[in-house]
């Protein structure tokens, strides 16, 4: 079945949100 | 490998294969990963996630992987 625009919308904020914990994380191991 | 250990490796490796848009639900994991107990996928999705590796979609059962695209 394919996504709703606001699923969607939510998926790619969530994907955001963690690509920022990501980047983060590396920062705090250096 | 990367700090993770082999339990979540084999998670973050099952979701990077993740090609569905809505992402790999927890379920599918359980069945596929017979070697882990279902609270053992939970700690390491959230672990997971936690640290940026993976995140929820359209619910809180299933991930994808940043690393994925």
């Amino acid at each position: 079945a394919g996504l709703t625009e606001d699923q969607k919308r939510q998926i790619e904020e969530n994907r955001l949100k963690a690509l920022a914990r990501r980047a983060e994380r590396l920062a705090s191991q250096r | 490998m990367n700090g993770l250990t082999s339990q979540q490796s084999q998670v973050l490796n099952l979701i990077r294969n993740c090609r569905e848009q809505e992402g790999m639900s927890i379920d599918y994991m359980r069945r596929t990963l017979k070697n882990m107990t279902i609270v053992a996928i939970k700690q390491a999705v959230e672990f997971l996630s936690n640290e940026g590796h993976i995140y929820s979609t359209v619910d809180e059962d299933h991930f994808r992987s940043t690393d994925a695209e």
